[in-house]
């Protein structure tokens, strides 16, 4: 999902 | 992962592996701001919750890890190991007029309004200003040490990095995240002053010094 995308970065 | 964001991120624990060193071998903390790594130390608390939740990579696992672990060393060698040499009298920056903005920030603006995204949101508006007091405590001594100078470079450079990698991958997965993004910016441009003095100071091999 977009929301778990935004959160692959650190 | 682009050449970038890995950059970026290699960056970043390079930053905090300096800092580590610098008190580690000097057995002393002059110079740093201890309220710039309470800050940090927020910052990777609330950001990295989602190692409980989310599985993304080893790799992205196992840096979360070590910016966490890190950062308890950091604030352990100077809150208990090193006290006595912290820099009290020039650490003096207010930081709840950082904590409490990034907070209604948070609030107003995110992706979601859920525990976790609001968390997430506030660490990457925290960090963009999380170096404040660093830099503060620098102008108010005037000078920093070398060592210390490399790392706020490395630190400064890794949000730098991330923003190229952004640029990346608004080009080549049309990915992009505004709040990363305008954090992002805030960020960089906060270094900028500092990226100058320490490319025509440092660099030639002389302190960082500021002008009187």
């Amino acid at each position: 999902s977009d929301l778990k995308d935004a959160h692959d970065e650190l | 992962m682009n050449i970038f964001r890995l950059a970026g991120d290699l960056s970043h624990l390079l930053a905090i592996i300096i800092l580590l060193l610098k008190i580690w071998k000097t057995r002393s903390c002059a110079g740093i701001s201890g309220k710039s790594q309470v800050l940090f130390a927020i910052v990777y608390l609330t950001r990295y919750l989602d190692l409980f939740t989310t599985y993304i990579s080893l790799y992205n696992s196992i840096m979360k890890i070590v910016f966490i672990a890190a950062s308890g060393a950091t604030l352990y060698l100077m809150y208990v190991k090193f006290k006595a040499t912290y820099d009290h009298n020039h650490d003096s920056f207010r930081i709840e007029f950082l904590l409490i903005p990034c907070v209604i920030l948070a609030l107003i603006i995110n992706h979601d309004f859920t525990v976790m995204e609001i968390l997430w949101t506030f660490s990457i508006y925290l960090e963009s200003v999380a170096i404040l007091p660093q830099l503060f405590l620098v102008s108010k001594t005037g000078e920093a040490e070398s060592i210390t100078s490399h790392y706020l470079f490395a630190l400064g450079s890794y949000r730098a990095l991330y923003l190229l990698n952004w640029i990346y991958r608004y080009m080549a997965e049309s990915h992009y995240d505004l709040i990363a993004i305008f954090a992002g910016v805030v960020q960089t441009i906060l270094y900028c002053d500092f990226f100058y003095l320490y490319i025509t100071k440092v660099l030639k091999g002389k302190k960082l010094q500021l002008p009187a």
